[in-house]
């Protein structure tokens, strides 16, 4: 049983703007 | 079949030809007869029976009557010897000179003169290893050798002066009146010269690029004339000459063991036909990317050809590290520069920093190396395993590239930490 891959939608960047992938 | 390599492809040492390089060289002389002409006597021996003095009219303007320098080095021929022949001159000593550039480095056995005057009393060889600005002195020949050159005669060679010209008076008699020969063996006698694969001291005494000989006296006159050229009082009285008949210079072209010719390039420069992977006018060096042992000569046990350095087909420099060969036990020293292909390491041998080794490749691949593609949020890095490619995950994540939550995780909302146990 495979995993989903992470979502990078579901990540709250507020806090963490400067580890943002471009 | 090419002399520098064996039918199975292996390299084996190669000399060119053994020449006279003076062949249809020219030759700078100080002085030739015949501007304006003039006449000279000289005394011809006959066998059992008085010697006879006859005289000649040197005359540069007719072909029949000129003795130019060519003659020193053209075709030889037993019925029609051509000799140069220098001016009159009237005072002992006189230094007349004949320098031959060969235009190339050559390795020499023998420097040899063929006398149609009589010989001279005293002579010196010159070489020069780099086309004439320096000289130095090759050999010697007086009755006189203290006091013309300051050397002793016939002094002994050993393993320590085997670099020195010595001075001898043989072939300096006045006989023969004509034909007589000078011919200096460059290795005679030179305890070194039976090992001369291993003896970089006699390698370089044979090194030349340019001789030249300077007749510094000739034999004084005995009548009826005698010496160079004998008293003659129908010209300027007493007057001496020299005259060669034939200058020859016995060696083969300096190519190190790594070429069997030499040959012309465009310019007309006479060079090596290099192979062994090395280049230079004489070999004397290895080919880009040919570095991965020091250049050396070639000998009779070992060819030394030039080897490519090992970069796995990602670099097309490379450069030698004494340490490095020194620390392989003499085998390879070769160092790749500016690997490509994202490989990295002596020869370029392994996968540079955020890439793996993809190993369904061999290593010679354009893309044996593949990027690490470490998950932005997953992975705790971006430099993964170069065998494995596996990336650094996070605590709870899982995967090559760290993309995803390991059993028992899901994701958070947290870029910190993107997987969290399930309650």
């Amino acid at each position: 049983d495979v995993m989903p891959t992470l979502d990078m939608a579901l990540f709250d960047w507020t806090d963490y703007e400067d580890l943002k992938p471009a | 079949p090419d002399p520098c390599y064996e039918e199975n492809g292996t390299a084996r040492r190669c000399i060119p030809e053994f020449i006279n390089a003076a062949f249809g060289k020219e030759v700078q002389v100080s002085s030739t007869c015949g501007r304006p002409a003039s006449r000279s006597c000289s005394i011809t021996e006959r066998e059992e029976r008085p010697a006879v003095r006859s005289c000649q009219v040197c005359d540069a303007s007719d072909p029949r009557r000129a003795h130019p320098a060519s003659y020193l080095t053209d075709l030889n021929s037993a019925h029609n010897l051509t000799c140069w022949q220098s001016e009159n001159f009237h005072h002992s000593p006189h230094n007349v000179t004949l320098t031959l550039s060969l235009g190339k480095k050559f390795e020499i056995t023998y420097v040899s003169l063929q006398f149609c005057s009589p010989r001279p009393e005293s002579l010196a060889i010159y070489k020069s290893m780099d086309y004439g600005r320096n000289w130095t002195p090759y050999q010697f020949y007086s009755s006189q050798c203290r006091k013309m050159y300051n050397r002793p005669n016939k002094a002994a060679i050993t393993k320590q002066n085997e670099q020195e010209a010595l001075c001898t008076d043989g072939h300096t008699d006045l006989y023969p009146l004509s034909g007589g020969l000078i011919a200096f063996s460059t290795l005679d006698g030179r305890p070194s010269g039976k090992d001369f694969d291993n003896s970089p001291v006699l390698q370089d005494w044979v090194t030349v690029t340019d001789i030249r000989v300077v007749f510094s006296r000739p034999h004084f006159p005995r009548e009826p004339g005698g010496g160079g050229g004998g008293k003659d009082e129908d010209t300027a009285a007493g007057s001496y000459f020299y005259a060669v008949g034939e200058f020859q210079v016995g060696g083969r072209c300096k190519c190190n063991g790594h070429a069997a010719r030499c040959m012309k390039e465009k310019e007309g420069k006479l060079v090596c036909d290099c192979k062994h992977n090395t280049e230079g006018p004489e070999c004397d060096r290895c080919k880009p990317f040919h570095y991965d042992r020091p250049w050396q000569r070639a000998s009779n046990r070992e060819t030394n050809e030039c080897l490519a350095c090992n970069c796995n087909l990602h670099a097309r420099r490379c450069r030698f590290n004494m340490e490095l060969y020194k620390l392989s036990g003499r085998k390879s020293g070769g160092v790749c520069l500016n690997c490509r292909h994202n490989t990295a390491g002596r020869h370029c041998h392994y996968c540079k920093e955020g890439f793996y080794r993809d190993l369904t490749k061999a290593i010679t691949h354009r893309k044996a190396c593949k990027a690490c593609d470490c998950h932005p949020v997953g992975a705790a890095g971006k430099t993964c395993n170069q065998t494995t490619g596996q990336c650094p995950c996070k605590d709870g994540v899982t995967g090559i590239t760290c993309n995803r939550c390991a059993k028992g995780y899901q994701q958070s909302r947290s870029p910190v930490a993107p997987c969290i146990k399930i309650p």
